[in-house]
C-alpha cells in the first residue's frame, strides 16, 4: 500500500546575489527533509516550510 | 564419410545477405502493420460500444455496455496480473487472514512472520501477542504510546506513516512523476477539480451538502443552468450527480430521505480539541480559502507531493501529517494492482489505477490532500471518521459500475469515482478537522 500527499506550499524566493549562497539559492519557501529511497517512521519530519 | 568428404570439390559463392535482409524487413514491418491494423480494430469496437452504451442502446438487451476493463500496456508481468480477477484474490486472502489462529500457535506464527518482514515486536502495543486471534488483527495492531514523537519543528509536516519514501517533488503543469521518469496527471489522480469559474458559459455542477434533508440527487438540467446555486452549496460531484454517504454506492436514484445527517454526524465530529487547533493553525496561513479556489498570488505558492510506500511488515496505520481540514472524500473503486517499488517503476499510471480513497481540504498554506492507494493484500482503506466508507467490496464496485452506465446514457464522461463532503462534521472550519499526528485510519488486509 502507499499514500501520496499533494500539497500547496510557499515556493521559496530566489536570493539576491549578494546573500549567503546557500540552500540552493532559496529564501524560505517549502523545503524537503527526505531523500528517494529513505526509510521513514510517522511522526518524522518530511520537510517544513 | 572421410573419403566423401575429401573428394567433394568446395566451391564457394556470395549468399544474398541484402535479400536476407530485405526479406525479415518486409516481414518485420507486416508483422507491425497487422498488430496496428488489429488494435485499430479493437478500438474502433471499443468506442462503438461506448457510443451505443451513451445512446442508451447498447447493443443486446438495450444496456449499453459495462465500463471497460483497465488493460494497462507494460511488461508480460503486468499483462499477466491485468488478466487475474485481482480484487476477488483480495477478498479471499482478507477473508483468510480472518480465519481465527489456534491459540498456541499465534506467538510462533507472529514471530515467524515479524522475522520474514521485519516487524519490530518491541514496539508493539500488546506485549502479549496471544491477544491477536488472527493475522489481521495483528497486521492492523497499534503501537506502544511513545514509540513514535512527532518532530519538534511545528512548521514540518509529518510522514503519515512507516515506510520508505518512493518519489517526491514539484508538480509541474498538472503531471506527478511516478517513478524514473514516468508520470500521471494529477487529475486522474484526485479527481478533476470542479470548474472554478464557467470556463464554457456552463456554470460549475450544483453542489449539495451531505444531510438528511438535501439528500443528494442527480442534478436537473435546469439547476445546472442555474449558477447562483453553485456559489452557495458545498462540493458533492463533478458530473452533476450527489450523494448522500448511506447512500453512496447505491446511485442517485434511491438517495430521498437518506439518514445522512445522523449516521455522520455521529461518524465525523471531531473533538472540539482537534477543532480549535486546527481553527488556530489555519489562521496563521492561506487555509481559509476552499480547495478549489486558485491562491490569491499565484506565484507564491507551487504544487508539491510525496509517495510513502509502506512494506507487509510496516505499521500499517496512518496519521495525520499536519492540521488541517478535510472537506471531502473521493472513492476510485479502480483495481488492486501491487503497488511495490518494481511495479510503480514498470506500470504506467499505476496510481490512477488502484482503488483509493482522495481526501480533498486545506491546511495552513492552502489545499492539501491524502490519498491512500490499496494493494492487491491489502485492499481495504479504513478512515476512522468516515464510517459509511466501504472499500474493496462488492457493493462498491457494483455503485461504479452502475454510476458509470448511468453516465453513459446521460452521454457524459464518468468520473470514475463516488464522492462525499464532510460539510456536516464542523460547520465553522466547514470539514472534518485533523490535528497534527492524529489517527486517520488505516489499511487493512484483503
Amino acid at each position: 500500500s502507499s499514500i501520496v500527499l499533494v500539497f500547496e506550499a510557499p515556493k521559496g524566493r530566489r536570493k539576491s546575489f549578494d546573500e549567503r549562497w546557500e540552500d540552493g539559492g532559496v529564501q524560505g519557501g517549502w523545503r524537503w527533509g527526505v531523500e528517494k529511497g529513505q526509510r521513514i517512521k510517522y511522526g518524522e519530519a518530511i520537510g517544513w516550510v | 564419410l572421410r573419403t566423401a568428404l575429401r573428394k567433394t570439390k568446395v566451391v564457394w559463392y556470395p549468399i544474398p545477405v541484402g535479400l536476407g535482409i530485405g526479406f525479415l524487413g518486409f516481414a518485420q514491418l507486416y508483422r507491425v502493420r497487422q498488430r496496428e491494423k488489429a488494435r485499430q480494430e479493437e478500438q474502433e469496437e471499443d468506442d462503438r460500444a461506448v457510443s451505443a452504451g451513451a445512446n442508451g442502446d447498447g447493443g443486446e438487451g438495450g444496456r449499453p455496455k459495462r465500463r471497460k476493463r483497465i488493460r494497462p500496456t507494460g511488461p508480460w508481468q503486468v499483462q499477466v496480473m491485468s488478466t487475474l480477477p485481482l480484487k476477488a484474490v483480495s477478498r479471499i486472502w482478507g477473508r483468510f487472514n480472518e480465519l481465527e489462529i489456534p491459540y498456541y500457535l499465534r506467538v510462533p506464527g507472529f514471530k515467524l512472520y515479524s522475522w520474514i518482514f521485519g516487524v519490530n515486536l518491541s514496539e508493539v502495543a500488546e506485549n502479549d501477542l496471544h491477544v491477536y486471534p488472527n493475522l489481521a488483527s495483528f497486521f492492523y495492531r497499534t503501537l506502544k504510546p511513545g514509540v513514535r514523537p512527532l518532530a519538534s519543528n511545528p512548521n514540518a509536516l509529518l510522514s503519515p506513516a512507516d515506510g520508505r519514501i518512493l518519489q517526491y517533488g514539484t508538480i509541474e503543469r498538472g503531471e506527478v512523476e511516478q517513478v524514473k521518469g514516468m508520470t500521471y496527471s494529477l487529475d486522474a489522480l484526485l479527481g478533476t477539480a470542479p470548474p472554478t469559474s464557467s470556463a464554457n458559459g456552463v456554470p460549475p455542477p450544483k453542489m449539495v451538502p451531505v444531510d438528511g434533508e438535501s439528500s443528494g440527487r442527480a442534478q436537473t438540467p435546469s439547476e445546472a443552468a442555474d449558477p447562483k446555486s453553485a456559489e452557495d452549496s458545498e462540493f458533492a460531484n463533478v458530473n452533476g450527480i450527489s450523494y448522500t454517504l448511506p447512500n453512496l454506492f447505491s446511485g442517485p436514484e434511491s438517495q430521498h430521505g437518506a439518514p445522512a445527517a445522523s449516521s455522520m454526524d455521529a461518524s465525523t465530529t471531531p473533538k472540539s480539541a482537534s477543532e480549535a487547533e486546527v481553527r488556530a493553525d489555519l489562521a496563521l496561513g492561506d487555509g481559509s480559502r476552499p480547495w478549489y479556489a486558485p491562491a490569491k498570488e499565484k506565484s507564491q505558492t507551487a504544487l508539491f507531493y510525496v509517495v510513502v510506500y509502506l512494506a507487509p511488515g510496516d505499521y500499517h496505520r496512518f496519521h495525520s501529517p499536519t492540521s488541517w481540514v478535510v472537506e471531502k472524500r473521493r472513492h476510485f473503486a479502480g483495481e488492486l494492482y501491487s503497488v511495490s517499488p518494481y511495479l510503480q517503476r514498470t506500470l504506467p499510471g499505476l496510481f490512477t489505477l488502484n482503488e483509493r480513497v482522495v481526501l480533498l481540504g486545506r491546511w495552513r498554506w492552502g489545499f492539501f490532500s491524502f490519498t491512500p492507494v490499496g494493494a492487491t493484500n491489502v485492499g481495504s482503506i479504513k478512515i476512522n471518521f468516515d464510517s459509511e466508507l466501504r472499500t474493496n467490496s462488492l457493493t462498491t464496485d457494483t455503485a461504479a459500475d452502475r454510476a458509470a452506465e448511468q453516465a453513459a446514457e446521460r452521454g457524459e464522461p464518468y468520473s470514475g469515482y463516488a464522492e462525499a463532503t464532510y460539510q456536516q462534521a464542523s460547520r465553522i472550519l466547514g470539514g472534518h478537522a485533523l490535528r497534527r499526528g492524529e489517527e486517520m485510519g488505516g489499511f487493512q488486509l484483503g
